[in-house]
């Protein structure tokens, strides 16, 4: 019983790369079969549990384009239960020619079909843009989770993404919903407590308990290429990580 | 004379669109005429000078596939001798429609044609991806300014950028020039201090000498809708970003 989670959100730097090497590593953690999906042409997922982008042959754009098959783009990475699809510049063309393709939208889906036995969850981490493959990744999605700042043009973003969900769910996912987290949090931060208020005023349970506060542990752990799970076990956003797992597991067993 | 620099940088959050509005607002101050132009679907540029992008009608969109002319696109600020160029979602089809067409790395430079009498420089903010926005956007220019934080996705994106860079000088613009640009600093960061000796060893005067710390007046200055050398005249960003006028103008003025 396969759950699929993307991680998406327009917004530059709020955190979505770092939201799905770490989520995937507090899942691999508590024993779930984890499978991450790299669908940015940067190939940051893919940087940050441990590989190199440009060696990858059969990466996630193959995949979507149908010129490899799910068994040879899929990667082992250092930690057991936890395999990656690469993802690298070729993205750049998926990007550019999955719209001409027929039912483009499902394409991501379709490539991930033998994974549903495999693992208990897939998370798809999207570019920083609200396009083909931003849609693809949805589509394929139960939850789509939306890494936010407490910042103004962060916050901004929200609007238009909701915007692309409810067109998502309308043509082709029904069943996607969404849940906002709060990322690089500063509680110290008086504006950031303000928008943060503001926030759970509007949106209420679309809003995660779990907020992910500022950690410079976090930026280590990318150049370790291992989740913060896994590199610096007792730090706070290590434990904020697993306690986001943990609430959306607990989201999860109730659907 | 007019010259034109283009703010790229496909990492998402590395202060784009914070520094175009900021070097605008510097040189706006010291008298010459601005025109800033907003490539990002997201707005973020009209955002941080005041406008709504929902309201825009005549945008960057409509200037780059001919549907309207230079006049038409034209915004005043609120600040006399800064106009803007505004950026809405209309973007996303330019961005896909865009490659179709003739000469399309063209399109941007062909729309400000007209603005080359009337502004001493055209600053250029383009969206975290290396695809046809961007790539008009660098086509157009005479310099790319790159910002670049001092962090492992952040540097790793050069080396793309680099490359996109020369792609355009050997198509199109062979006099295009770049500058990293470090922001966001956090001079008691160790990692951050290496990671600049390492930025300045490999790319000497490549690098520019002025570098942005972090400053949170600069969020605030965003909400305001005025570039931080007119909100809070005397903190440390707005003295750095005038530093940085300073030094591009001396750089324009060797060309
Ligand atoms: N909680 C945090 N505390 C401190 N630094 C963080 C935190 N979360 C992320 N970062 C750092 O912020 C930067 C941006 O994060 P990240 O690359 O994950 O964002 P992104 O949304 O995936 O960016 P893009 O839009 O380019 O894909 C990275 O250098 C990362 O290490
Ligand atoms: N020097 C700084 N100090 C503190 N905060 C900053 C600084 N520069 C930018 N910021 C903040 O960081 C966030 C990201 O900046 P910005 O939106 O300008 O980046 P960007 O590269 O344009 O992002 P995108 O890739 O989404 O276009 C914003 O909330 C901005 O206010
Ligand atoms: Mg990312
Ligand atoms: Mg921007």
């Amino acid at each position: 019983m396969c759950y699929t989670l993307t991680i998406a959100s327009q917004k530059g730097g709020v955190a979505k790369t770092t939201t799905a090497v770490s989520l995937a590593g507090a899942l691999q953690e508590q024993g779930y079969r984890v499978l991450a999906v790299d669908l940015d042409p940067q190939g940051n997922l893919t940087l940050g549990l441990g590989l190199r982008p440009q060696h990858m042959t059969a990466t996630a754009a193959e995949l979507l384009l149908d010129a490899a098959t799910f068994a040879e783009a899929r990667q082992p990475t250092a930690l057991e239960g936890l395999d990656l699809i690469p993802g690298n510049e070729n993205l750049q063309l998926a990007e550019r020619y999955l719209p001409s393709r027929q039912a483009y939208a499902w394409a991501l889906q379709r490539g991930l079909a033998p994974a549903q036995q495999s693992y208990d969850f897939i998370l798809i981490d999207s570019p920083p843009s609200l396009s083909a493959l931003t849609t693809t990744a949805l589509t394929a999605a139960r939850l789509a989770l939306l890494p936010t700042q407490a910042e103004y043009f962060s916050a901004y973003a929200l609007k238009p993404m909701l915007q692309t969900i409810r067109r998502v769910r309308e043509r082709y996912n029904p069943d996607l919903a969404y849940r906002i987290l709060l990322t690089m949090f500063r509680r110290r931060n008086r504006a950031h407590r303000i928008i943060r208020s503001r926030l759970e005023a509007t949106f209420g349970a679309g809003l995660c308990q779990t907020v992910i506060e500022t950690d410079t542990k976090l930026r280590e752990a990318a150049i370790a290429g291992l989740p913060i799970t896994h590199f610096a076990p007792r730090t706070r956003s290590a434990t904020q990580y697993r306690a986001l797992a943990q609430e959306l597991v607990a989201y999860v067993q109730k659907e």
